[in-house]
Formats: structure tokens, C-alpha cells, sequence
């Protein structure tokens, strides 16, 4: 691991989370949802480089599919996603005027990996 | 841009809010403080990164991924001769119950009546507060429903401030039953001996409840599909 050099500049390009703020209004869905009015939801991109795929919180499979990218270019790269994910509370109202707060899982990506 | 998508997305939102038909993009319905309690607590939360369990309303002390507020479609009866032998006003309380899921457990039923804003003025006259099943609706607006079994039996200060009703009880029997509404009979009576005094009063107590009297069903469901209890302790 510690043989591998970084280039320097090229870190801003591997996979990771990037600030996402989702806001309603933009959507057109402040209509119907009363809170919150958006929510940092974040995503995720960046390579994912055969050569970090240890360090990019990586999965086996990801480290397989790098290095059979490397030999063979026909097999596309690791791709860079969500890992871990997490639920956001939405407070809206239904077409019988119904207030209903619910939550809903996997919204917010906080970690990202190959 | 997002004008020319709506369409689009409107189609998408109802598929992810699991609604059937689009929501109306009309006035909000008042909402209780405490949901937006809730939803100001899980905000500040997922701001600070703390982890959350999204199946348990610490709010209300109850397990439950959804909160519906449910409001009262109902109507007013005798309107025309109210305060006789002490009645201030009834009403017949329809709540539509088809936003509940069949495969959702109950874990919380609560009627709220809000009688009006507090005021050192309203503590008069005291009023009885009582809450029946209606058995047979009968005609809207025609006929008068047939009162049945007497749920709550309450006294109260005066017409002001909120109460509260545990309706669990109840509305377990109308969901074993897969009645896709509830109706509820609501008679408030004035106490006697207090009647007279309301008269020195600007305005009649009972006409003013007639105009502020709101109820809402707060409903909390747990689908277990989505909780499951075990890992959520661990």
C-alpha cells in the first residue's frame, strides 16, 4: 500500500460524497410537502481506480472488476456508490388533506465506495 | 426547466409518497404542534449526524413509522333550536380511515377537540363533553344518526383549550371490521346553574363553539415490514 504514489491534484477525482442539496421548491414539490423544505442528500462520484481500490472503501467485487478492466478494457471500470445510506422524517399532505409525517429510508448518502 | 419536467416528476412523487392520487396543491391543513415538533427534532438530528430510530415517536412514547392526521369531515346537528335542556351543540365526527393501511398495526389513536384559543374570559360555563359511536349514520344532513355506545364522559372548565381522547380502543373495532370510516356522536352540555351567568358574557359560549370547535384524529401506524424491532434494540 505504501508503494502506490498519488499523483498529485488527482485525489479531488477518486470516488467520493459530494454535497447534494435537494431543495422542494426547485422540484415544484413545496406544494405538497410541508417539511422540511429540502434536505442535504448528497452523492456520489469519482474513479475508481484499480490502483485504490483498497483505499476507496471498495468491495471485492469492485477490486475484481478493476482488475479484469485493466486487462480486458471491454469490461467497464468500478463505478462509485452509495454504501451507506440513511432515512430522512417527510411532513406532507394527501390529496384527502390528510397530514402525514413518515419517514423514508435511504435518502442521504453518507459514505460512497466502489 | 423543472416547469417542463412537473408532469413528470408529479407522476414520480405520488409513486414515492405511495399516494393514489396527487395532492391537493391547496391551503395546508393546520398542523399540530407536535408533528412539527417531530419533524424539527429528526431535522436536527440528521443535521448533527446523530442516529435516529425512525420507528419510535419519542414524541408521542409510541413505536410507528407513520403519522397520520386525519381531519374532521363531519356536521353540525340541530343548529337551529341548540341549547335546549342544557345542550350547547352536537355533532357528528366522520373521519375517513382508507388512508390506513390493512397491514399497518395500530399503535396510536387520538381524537383532538379544540374548543377555541384560551382566555381568562372563556373559563365559563363549565361544559360536559360526551363522546358516542354512531351506530346508524342514517341520511346526511337528513335524518339524525342513532347514538350508540358512550366512548368518554368528560367535564371541562369551560369552552377553551384542547382535549384529548384515546380512541385505540375504537378504532381497533372498525379496522377488524375493515369499515373504511369512523363516525363518532359529539354532545357538549352546558352544567347547570353556570347556564345563567354566561348571558353577562359579550358573546354566547355555545355559538362561539360553534364556529371554533376543530377535531382531528392523529393516527400512528407500524408497518413491520419497514421496523423491525429486534435489530433496532441491538
Amino acid at each position: 500500500r505504501a508503494a502506490i504514489s498519488v499523483p498529485k491534484g488527482f485525489c479531488r477525482n477518486f470516488c467520493h460524497r459530494h454535497q447534494l442539496f435537494i431543495n422542494f421548491q426547485d422540484l415544484g414539490w413545496h406544494k405538497w410537502v410541508i417539511a422540511p423544505k429540502g434536505f442535504m442528500a448528497n452523492y456520489c462520484h469519482g474513479e475508481c481506480p484499480f490502483s485504490m481500490t483498497t483505499y476507496l472503501n471498495s468491495s471485492n467485487y469492485a477490486f475484481m472488476q478493476a482488475l479484469m478492466h485493466m486487462a480486458d478494457p471491454k469490461v467497464p471500470k468500478a463505478v462509485c456508490v452509495p454504501t451507506k445510506l440513511s432515512p430522512i422524517s417527510m411532513l406532507y399532505q394527501d390529496s384527502d388533506k390528510n397530514v402525514i409525517l413518515r419517514h423514508y429510508e435511504d435518502m442521504v448518502v453518507d459514505e460512497c465506495g466502489c | 426547466p423543472w416547469g417542463q419536467t412537473s408532469e413528470f416528476q408529479d407522476s414520480d412523487l405520488l409513486q414515492f409518497l405511495g399516494l393514489e392520487k396527487a395532492p391537493s396543491p391547496h391551503r395546508f391543513q393546520p398542523v399540530p404542534r407536535v408533528l412539527r415538533k417531530i419533524i424539527r427534532a429528526r431535522e436536527a438530528a440528521a443535521a448533527s449526524g446523530a442516529s435516529q430510530d425512525l420507528c419510535y415517536v419519542k414524541e408521542l412514547g409510541v413505536r410507528g413509522n407513520l403519522l397520520q392526521l386525519l381531519p374532521d369531515q363531519g356536521f353540525f346537528l340541530n343548529t337551529q333550536k341548540p341549547f335546549q335542556d342544557g345542550s350547547c351543540l352536537q355533532k357528528v365526527l366522520y373521519f375517513n380511515l382508507s388512508a390506513i393501511k390493512e397491514k399497518a398495526k395500530l399503535t396510536m389513536a387520538q381524537l383532538t377537540l379544540d374548543l377555541g384559543p384560551r382566555s381568562y374570559y372563556n373559563l365559563r360555563p363549565e361544559l360536559v363533553v360526551a363522546l358516542s359511536v354512531v351506530q346508524d349514520r342514517g341520511v346526511w344532513g337528513r335524518s339524525h344518526p342513532k347514538v350508540g355506545r358512550l366512548l368518554f364522559l368528560r367535564s371541562v372548565p369551560g369552552p377553551q383549550g384542547q382535549l384529548q381522547f384515546n380512541l385505540q380502543g375504537a378504532l381497533k373495532d372498525w379496522s377488524s371490521n375493515r369499515l373504511k370510516n369512523l363516525d363518532l356522536h359529539l354532545e357538549i352540555l352546558v352544567k347547570e346553574d353556570r347556564y345563567s351567568r354566561v348571558t353577562v358574557q359579550p358573546e354566547n359560549p355555545c355559538d362561539r363553539l360553534l364556529r371554533s370547535l376543530h377535531a382531528s384524529l392523529l393516527v400512528v401506524t407500524l408497518n413491520p415490514k419497514h421496523c423491525h424491532p429486534s435489530s433496532r434494540k441491538r
